[in-house]
């Protein structure tokens, strides 16, 4: 996916 | 937000807090590495960087500044408290742990979502926090003995990390994009460094005896 890791988990 | 995941970051608070509360209550640090809490400081700080630019949540916030201001105050302790600072077990604690950041950075360089300044520094901190505990386990190996504060900062820290994987299971099923395979096998070869320790530690808690590592 376009927008890099996921920015919800810590 | 699901419960594993919940769960997890929990543990995580906790294995802090009762790294905070040894240190306060005893204060002392003897088998407590201070090149891992230095590293734990590192993943924080580079993990983080999108703190001021990305609002996610209150929680997300708070947790994120509850976690590096812990572990900065952890490492603050062990290096400058007139008192704590003499139970360090300097010549014990000597993994050579820069090998492991520029480890860490080399693989973030060749492996990481996007090449961009915030997503290598994320790669960086993921790969790190999976090896951060390798300075304390030597520790603990060589100190013997593990007395139980310490033991349960370890117990908790592989907990949240078991229940990140719980988590990202949860994730993978119920949600469509699953692009997360960098924390997912970080996280693995994380959970899978504690197999050993979680082993020993059972026994000792089965035998009610003392938690001893053979060295």
């Amino acid at each position: 996916d376009n927008d890099g890791h996921e920015k919800d988990e810590l | 937000m699901n419960i594993f995941r919940f769960a997890g970051d929990m543990f995580h608070l906790i294995s802090i807090l009762v790294l905070l509360l040894k240190i306060y209550a005893t204060k002392s640090c003897s088998g407590i590495s201070l090149k891992t809490q230095e590293l734990y400081a590192l993943v924080f700080v580079t993990r983080y960087l999108d703190l001021f630019t990305d609002f996610i949540s209150v929680y997300n916030t708070v947790m994120k500044l509850v976690f590096i201001g812990s572990t900065a105050a952890i490492v603050w302790c062990m290096q400058w408290h007139p008192v704590v600072k003499r139970s360090y077990d300097r010549e014990l604690d000597t993994f050579r742990h820069y090998f492991l950041v520029g480890a860490c950075f080399v693989l973030a360089l060749f492996l990481h979502e996007n090449f961009t300044f915030q997503e290598i520094f994320w790669a960086f901190s993921i790969y790190l926090e999976a090896v951060a505990i390798l300075p304390q386990l030597v520790l603990l190996q060589r100190s013997g003995n593990v007395d139980n504060l310490t033991g349960q900062y370890v117990f908790f820290l592989g907990a949240y990390r078991a229940f990140y994987i719980l988590n990202w299971i949860y994730r993978y099923f119920m949600e469509q994009r699953f692009s997360r395979w960098i924390s997912c096998i970080s996280g693995l070869v994380q959970t899978a460094l504690y197999a050993d320790f979680f082993y020993y530690y059972f026994l000792s808690w089965k035998n009610n005896a003392k938690l001893h590592l053979p060295a």
